[in-house]
């Protein structure tokens, strides 16, 4: 564990506060994506199964683990039934199979291993990298959000962007090791984020509302 | 595992 990973991992924590937060004093999941969600779940649920096969790593991850599992399904809880009115499926357009389909086959061809738990844990990384695109194109279309909504994404990108120096750190502290597909993967994710983040210091940090250019 | 991929990380 280092520096970057732990505010990494602490900003991934602040971002799943901050959209329950968002979701429970508006009383509304308006602006998110269902699908993106959706995703998380099961990039969790793929990532996470080695809680079950005594691979111990330490407290730490275990609990940082079931904590991803249990409030990725209570936020789809809160979108599809608590409240679902406020879910507009008609915004949130984009194709899961576009995800679904290059994930799995990348999967099944760059893994470490072709077994059952290592195929799911190279589609978890590989998923989580493009999770994000359905929230960014429902923003895409919408062409604006709440700043409640932007602060949530930013604390996700920072997430994925601290895990970068962390891996070079790694690099030089632990004997030239690295992680190809999570590296490549994470590099994808972050720079995913990187329109994003140029609305958000130019915009929101201002004070301004995210609009996105006509 | 010792390949290092021992996916330590969340």
């Amino acid at each position: 564990m280092n520096l970057f990973r732990l505010v990494a991992d602490l900003s991934h924590l602040a971002s799943i506060f901050i959209l329950l937060h968002k979701i429970q004093t508006t009383r509304s999941c308006r602006g998110i994506s269902i699908k993106t969600q959706l995703l998380y779940v099961l990039v969790f649920v793929t990532r996470y199964l080695d809680l079950f096969t005594g691979d111990f790593v330490s407290i730490y991850n275990s609990v940082m683990k079931l904590f991803f599992i249990g409030s990725s399904c209570y936020i789809i809880y809160l979108m599809r039934i608590k409240y679902k009115p406020t879910n507009d499926p008609s915004i949130d357009t984009f194709r899961l199979e576009y995800i679904l389909g290059p994930t799995a086959v990348l999967a099944l061809i760059f893994n470490y291993k072709f077994t059952f738990l290592e195929v799911l844990w190279a589609f978890s990384i590989y998923l989580e990298a493009v999770a994000i695109l359905p929230q960014l194109f429902m923003l895409q279309r919408t062409g604006e959000a709440e700043t409640i909504t932007t602060h949530y994404l930013a604390a996700l990108g920072i997430y994925r962007g601290l895990y970068i120096p962390n891996w070079i750190y790694r690099y030089f502290t632990e004997g030239g090791a690295i992680d190809p597909i999570a590296v490549v993967a994470g590099i994808v994710q972050t720079a995913l984020y990187v329109d994003f983040f140029y609305v958000y210091f130019t915009k929101v940090l201002q004070g301004q509302k995210f609009e996105l250019p006509a | 595992d010792g390949d290092g991929h021992s996916h330590d990380e969340l």
